[in-house]
């Protein structure tokens, strides 16, 4: 069955 | 004891708002067999472009812990309701980063 999957996301920081 | 067991583990991503945008956590959920009289085990897991955060809910490893869980009272306690305070505790406090390119 097609189960609906999120794709993994998260805020972003910006490595100096 | 070094006894060894296979768990049921959920896996997938829980919707945070983090300033205004939603961003899908990764995060995996272990179920002991002695559920639901005993709290599961719950880990964030990164993508290889995330970092874990270490913060006040989540160790190095991406372990969590909350006093939900170590408070965790049968039927009180539940995966729902479990899943609704990581989803407030991370929309304050982001478990993971992603790196970004620059």
């Amino acid at each position: 069955t097609n189960v609906p999957t999120t794709t993994p996301s998260a805020p972003v920081v910006t490595t100096e | 004891d070094g006894s060894q067991k296979d768990l049921v583990n959920l896996d997938g991503t829980i919707p945070v708002n983090y300033r205004g945008n939603i961003y899908n956590i990764p995060i995996g959920i272990f179920i002991l067999d002695t559920h639901p009289y005993n709290p599961p085990i719950c880990y964030v897991k990164p993508t290889n472009t995330m970092q874990i955060k270490q913060g006040t809910n989540v160790d190095a490893n991406g372990k969590v812990d909350l006093p939900y869980l170590r408070d965790w009272r049968y039927p009180q306690s539940d995966l729902l309701g479990l899943i609704q305070i990581l989803v407030i505790v991370f929309s304050e406090e982001p478990p993971v980063f992603s790196r970004s390119a620059s």
